[in-house]
């Protein structure tokens, strides 16, 4: 896979958006390389889920402002919980 | 606004609070304040007050922390999570960990101690993450909040108070966020003992009465003197408030609630799948738009629908509507000639609830035997 852009200094990687999913929202946690699966149901239905709890405009896609929102400083408490 | 799994809380009003240890950002003296000031927040519009231990196992232990500490949740180095919190309970529950890889202040020049301790305070008492972007709640920490002028919004209040009820001031006093503003009046919670109290609906529920009134609800139980105070949305977030009738259907533990042309089965805290349903759906004709008042007579096995002046009997073993009905109230219920808002029946008498009057009704002489105020079951 070419280098996600997202990977460039100062935005989210990959790998952070996955941890933030897994952390607050129950993404289950899975191996296979989130580039890879970014755009599965089980994923895009998560983003829409955290996209709908922090009152962004659900789309399920990772766009500026939903990475913009993942930035910000916040409480480790999960917003979604098992 | 939301709650832990079986909506856990401290069961006891008097919680303690213990500072371990201390950030180097900032003067020990301003952590103390900070701690104190965020502890108010929530005892300002809860009965719970908050003593400090200097040593030993406090309710809720405060500390600052880095990365791993011994939690398995590990902090996450400057920026990222600030803090996490326990839910109320032992040992580790109730406890509040900062992350000191962050920078604290006493200003907003860092992550300000005052306001990320008030939201894990939140937690700790038993409050989830509320999706309201205004709320203290909302779990990301909002640099544009005004310090000078902090109160809990509306959303925070609500959600404590279903858990803790209100300060010790009278309930009938409403309690305002801690500093209102202008744009959020704070609504007037109703005064249990106003005598010219009318209800929306009422209804019964595993023995205990129901009276609901805009977006609360009285719980009253026969063994206690007086009803408590609830939110509906504490039981019930997803059902609308304002009904206009609800009845206990007592053979299948369920009540049914009423707003407009729609209906709503609960069971318990669960609303069942498959509702709202029409009122249509019952046998209602096209031209009755919403029910009064309802109520199960568990001797006949039907139910009263009350809408203006007539009222239909719905047989809950065929599932249908009795023939000949609807017929006017006043002929079968002679005395009861007011618009109806609600009823139930209690120890074989019908209540008929209109405006700030109640009429209680026995059904075997068919007379009217008392007319009572309508918050005369609150033994004020």
């Amino acid at each position: 896979y070419p280098l996600n852009p997202a990977a460039i200094a100062g935005k989210l990687s990959m790998d952070r958006v996955q941890k933030y999913l897994e952390d607050f929202y129950n993404l289950e946690k899975n191996v296979k390389q989130f580039v890879r699966r970014k755009d599965s149901s089980p994923v895009v239905a998560k983003i829409q889920e955290m996209q709908r709890f922090l009152g962004l405009q659900v789309t399920g896609n990772l766009d500026d402002d939903t990475m913009e929102m993942m930035k910000k400083p916040r409480c480790g408490f999960p917003d979604v919980s098992s | 606004f939301g709650f832990f799994p079986y909506r856990q809380k401290w069961r006891k009003n008097e919680v303690t609070y213990r500072i371990v240890n201390y950030t180097n950002d900032m003067k020990q003296a301003d952590v103390d304040a900070a701690i104190e000031r965020a502890l108010k927040v929530w005892s300002d519009v809860i009965p719970l007050t908050f003593t400090r231990l200097r040593e030993g196992e406090a309710d809720i232990m405060i500390s600052f922390a880095v990365e791993d500490h011994g939690d398995f949740l590990p902090f996450d180095g400057p920026g990222g999570v600030l803090g996490h919190a326990y839910p109320p309970g032992p040992k580790i529950n109730g406890d509040v960990h900062l992350d000191d890889d962050e920078t604290w202040t006493e200003d907003k020049s860092g992550v300000n101690l005052f306001l990320a301790a008030a939201h894990e305070f939140g937690h700790s008492l038993g409050l989830v993450h509320s999706s309201d972007t205004k709320a203290l709640m909302y779990p990301l920490y909002n640099t544009n909040t005004d310090l000078t002028k902090f109160h809990l919004s509306q959303d925070d209040i609500d959600g404590i108070q279903s858990l803790y009820g209100y300060p010790p001031s009278s309930p009938d006093d409403p309690v305002p966020p801690t500093k209102s503003t202008e744009q959020e009046k704070p609504e007037k919670n109703p005064a249990t003992c106003d005598p010219n109290m009318s209800f929306d609906a009422v209804s019964t529920l595993r023995g205990e009465m129901l009276f609901f009134k805009d977006k609360y609800f009285w719980r009253k139980s026969i063994n206690s003197i007086e009803p408590t105070l609830y939110l509906l949305s504490a039981f019930w977030p997803s059902l609308p408030s304002g009904f206009d009738a609800a009845y206990e259907l007592t053979t299948q533990d369920m009540v049914f609630v009423f707003k407009g042309n729609k209906f709503w089965a609960v069971r318990g805290n669960d609303i069942q799948p498959g509702y709202p349903r029409d009122i249509y759906t019952l046998g209602f004709p096209r031209t009755v738009k919403k029910i009064d008042a309802a109520f199960f007579h568990k001797e006949k096995q039907k139910t009263y629908f009350f809408v203006n002046d007539i009222y239909w009997r719905y047989d809950e073993k065929s599932h249908s509507m009795d023939h000949g009905f609807p017929r006017q109230i006043a002929t079968d219920f002679p005395g009861v000639d007011q618009k109806i808002d609600a009823v139930f029946e209690s120890f074989g008498f019908f209540y008929f609830f209109s405006g700030s009057s109640q009429i209680e009704f026995d059904p075997n002489a068919k007379m009217v035997t008392r007319t009572l105020k309508s918050n005369s079951w609150f033994n004020c």
